[in-house]
């Protein structure tokens, strides 16, 4: 047995530029990552799997308003929710992805249904919610998606043919 | 997109990676997160790898695996070889964005080249870190 156990989390990249970062918001965001830093961590410690482990701090992630997963999705140009998700463990490289889902508070759950009960990889879009909804996934209504900032994110760009990830204050890049 | 990688008291590694995509995206565009290779990836031999950033960079540059096969092909550290992807090769395509890596003796790497970056890791040997890169 090993002994040395670690685990590493990210919220993407900001949703909150340089100079918008108030004292009050950077709490928020710190108390976020620190609550999903522990459970994910206290699954290693009480001798559980990375694979839990990882799936149990997005999870966290997911649930959090704050960033661009799950609860905290950005809008799509047709005003919903898309969704993608993936995970993988070392051992058996075995995987399990999700792509262009809406109503799925959990994302990453999925991609761990897929890869711990489907013969396959990557399922995308009605495909996916119905094998969701087969192994007891429910969907949540639009408005447990709704956030103001990620609404009026959307109205600066709605109708036009660009795009914003996060971090970027580029509206006219292919890329983000 | 948020993210996490992990190595348990076993030696096992895994990633998990999750996104709400792009504000304004259509025609079904897909990031770097649901692609096992380009944003998510683990390999025991290796490290397990989660990426954030232009998903469309992280998709041509295969980044999570590119990763794994400088540790592998090439005995790059995790280190090494994350700097390398994140710093140099996905930077010389216009790349931005950034990764969070472990390896299976639970170090832990996690270099970006933007602005704006949400971290957070802790390790049983004592690293605990909550931090905002602005």
């Amino acid at each position: 047995m090993k002994n040395t156990f670690s685990i590493a989390i990210h919220g993407g990249a900001g949703t909150l530029l340089k100079g918008q970062m108030t004292q009050e918001k950077e709490l928020a965001y710190k108390n976020a990552l620190q609550s999903a830093l522990t459970e994910g961590y206290d699954v290693l410690k009480n001798g559980g799997s990375s694979i839990d482990a990882v799936e149990k701090a997005v999870i966290i992630l997911e649930n959090c308003p704050l960033f661009n997963a799950g609860k905290g999705s950005v809008f799509t140009a047709e005003g919903t929710h898309e969704m993608d998700a993936a995970i993988m463990e070392g051992n058996k490289l075995q995987a399990g992805a999700v792509s262009l889902i809406t109503g799925i508070a959990n994302p990453i759950s999925l991609a761990r249904n897929i890869m711990d009960k489907s013969e396959h990889v990557f399922l995308a879009g009605d495909g996916a919610l119905e094998f969701a909804k087969i192994n007891g996934f429910s969907l949540e209504p639009a408005s447990y998606f709704y956030d103001e900032l990620r609404y009026n994110q959307w109205q600066d760009l709605k109708g036009s043919d660009n795009f914003q990830l996060d971090h970027s204050v580029k509206k006219d890049s292919k890329f983000g | 997109t948020v993210g996490a990688v992990a190595c348990d008291k076993y030696g096992n590694i895994a990633a998990a990676t999750s996104t709400g995509g792009m504000t304004n995206k259509k025609w079904g565009r897909v990031g770097d997160s649901p692609m096992i290779g380009a944003g998510n990836y683990a390999n025991n031999k290796t490290c397990a790898v989660s990426c954030t950033g232009s998903g469309e960079f992280f998709i041509r540059g295969v980044v999570a695996y590119d990763v794994s096969c400088l540790m592998e092909y090439k005995g790059m550290s995790l280190e090494a070889a994350c700097n390398e992807v994140i710093n140099k090769r996905i930077l010389s395509i216009g790349g931005d964005g950034g990764l969070i890596a472990v390896d299976a003796k639970g170090n832990i790497s996690m270099p970006f080249n933007t602005e704006g970056m949400y971290r957070a890791c802790k390790s049983s040997i004592g690293i605990e870190e909550v931090l905002i890169y602005e």
